[in-house]
């Protein structure tokens, strides 16, 4: 609450997330003993390449601890999250067991510090690694959130140097008074911090040691980080609470001891900084996708993007006439295809084409809202835009049946007229047989004969032949 | 192993107890 007096957002360090490499995520953990002061002090430093998919803050004993104010210890948070490597995270009061400052876990607004300024370290969804200082409305970010973040005391390295100083000035309460503040950061004891190297890398820190015995300040803490290379860092819960759990088991040597004072125990704290297998973000892949090593295989054809959570039906993306379902493109009223690129045809509307035209006289409707365009036989029987097909069947309808009705008209007339004719001549032949008049052939052949006869008897025909 | 209840006796507190921080 020293801080200035300062317009605009906070004070902070944004580092652009590593290039993923496959199979970088795995944790690389490091054992040192080091002489700080002439004192040799324990500790690890674990390297993590992945942070977005490997590296979580959680909450005491699981989701919901902070809220129902549980202390658990590093081992039992971490080991049912499957942590392969654990610290202890951010400070606690010890009296009652709430997380302070602030918590976010796996996406999870857990804790809000409500403005408080204290060092801060976080990832966004994008993998951006953010340390510094944040104000309130920086933390509730929502365009590109918090999946991770938690709160220390004192920035140890700001981009690339020691920021103690500064802190001091930052986030004390009243230094000079109490000298409570400056013991905080001058006296040995154990340690932990949380940062990232010139690599993107996230970077846990963790020293052995016990309050004014042994161990080492934060002067000494961020010299070291220095050396490893890292550039932004903050100062986690030390002292008793410093714990560090490799592969599930405890891996430190806490200072608290035990009721019986023979021994020292793991003390039981809130929040848990863990390390794990690469997990998707989010884990579930939006639902609509599967993870595997930390990459989201999406399902169905349409699902794009890290998450699975971006429809994408293709460069036309529905033509701008439909909307991209995970089943493919939805055409708008009007329109069919696959890319909802072509109208309904003549005769159908509305959505999917599915309706035909109510019109009369086979008018074409609106193919959207299916209003008939013409409601005049004329105008949609010769209209340009009726279909050929329908063109053809009022031409069939109008012309092939007169044309039809006339051909069978004319035969009917030929037919009447020719059995009328055929009528008058049978009935006059049949009654000049009724007279009695004969009429007689002679044979023509008869050896030539007759042709004598004809020339003796010329006028009557009827003498040379007798009953 | 190492499970047991601690003391919490190594404290280490970067602001006096008693005293409440106010938010800003």
């Amino acid at each position: 609450d020293c801080a200035r007096v300062r317009a605009g957002s906070r004070e902070h360090e944004s580092w652009a997330p590593p290039l993923a490499t496959p199979g970088a995520g795995r944790a690389a953990v490091r054992t040192f003993v080091s002489h700080f002061g002439g004192r040799a002090v324990a500790g690890h430093l674990t390297r993590v390449a992945d942070p977005l998919r490997t590296f979580s803050v959680l909450e005491p004993g699981g989701p919901g601890g902070c809220a129902q104010r549980r202390r658990a210890t590093v081992e039992n948070t971490a080991r049912a999250a499957g942590c392969l490597v654990a610290q202890n995270g951010g400070f606690f009061r010890m009296s009652t067991g709430d997380c302070l400052g602030n918590v976010v876990s796996d996406a999870r607004r857990v804790s809000d510090a409500g403005g408080l300024q204290n060092a801060q370290f976080g990832i966004r969804r994008d993998g951006t690694l953010v340390t510094g200082y944040l104000s309130e409305e920086e933390v509730l970010d929502s365009e590109n959130p918090f999946v991770q973040l938690l709160s220390g005391v004192v920035w140890l390295i700001r981009n690339g140097s020691v920021y103690i100083n500064e802190s001091q000035a930052t986030e004390c309460d009243e230094t000079q008074e109490t000298g409570s503040f400056s013991k905080f950061v001058n006296v040995m004891s154990a340690r932990t911090a949380v940062g990232h190297d010139r690599k993107g890398q996230l970077v846990l820190f963790h020293a052995d040691g016990q309050t004014e015995q042994r161990g080492i300040n934060l002067w000494e803490m961020a010299e070291f980080l220095l050396q490893q290379d890292v550039v932004n860092a903050i100062n986690l819960d030390g002292g008793g609470s410093a714990t560090f759990v490799l592969n599930g088991t405890l891996a430190s040597y806490p200072s608290d001891h035990c009721q019986d004072s023979m021994w020292r125990c793991p003390r039981h704290v809130s929040t848990v900084v863990c390390v794990h297998e690469p997990r998707c973000q989010p884990p579930d892949c939006s639902g609509h996708g599967t993870c595997v090593e930390g990459r989201c295989e999406c399902s169905g054809s349409f699902w794009r993007g890290a998450a699975c959570n971006e429809l994408d039906c293709g460069s036309s993306n529905c033509s701008r006439h439909g909307l991209c379902t995970e089943t493919g493109c939805r055409c708008d009223s009007g329109w069919t295809g696959s890319n909802c690129s072509e109208e309904c045809p003549l005769g159908w509307y509305g959505p999917g084409c599915q309706r035909p035209c109510r019109c009369e006289h086979q008018c074409p409707c609106d193919p959207q809202t299916g209003d008939c365009i013409s409601s005049q036989v004329k105008q949609c029987l010769w209209a340009p835009e009726v279909t050929p097909r329908a063109a053809e069947l009022s031409f069939f309808t109008r012309t092939t049946w007169l044309a039809l009705t006339l051909a069978l008209v004319f035969l009917l007339l030929i037919s009447i007229s020719a059995n009328v004719s055929l009528l008058l001549g049978s009935r006059g032949e049949r009654n000049r047989h009724l007279d009695g008049d004969y009429v007689y052939h002679p044979l023509q052949e008869m050896n030539g004969d007759l042709l004598a006869i004809e020339k003796e008897q010329p006028g009557d025909v009827r003498e040379p032949f007798k009953d | 192993l190492g499970s047991g209840a601690s003391r919490d006796d190594d404290l280490l507190l970067p602001y006096p107890r008693a005293r409440t921080r106010q938010a800003r």
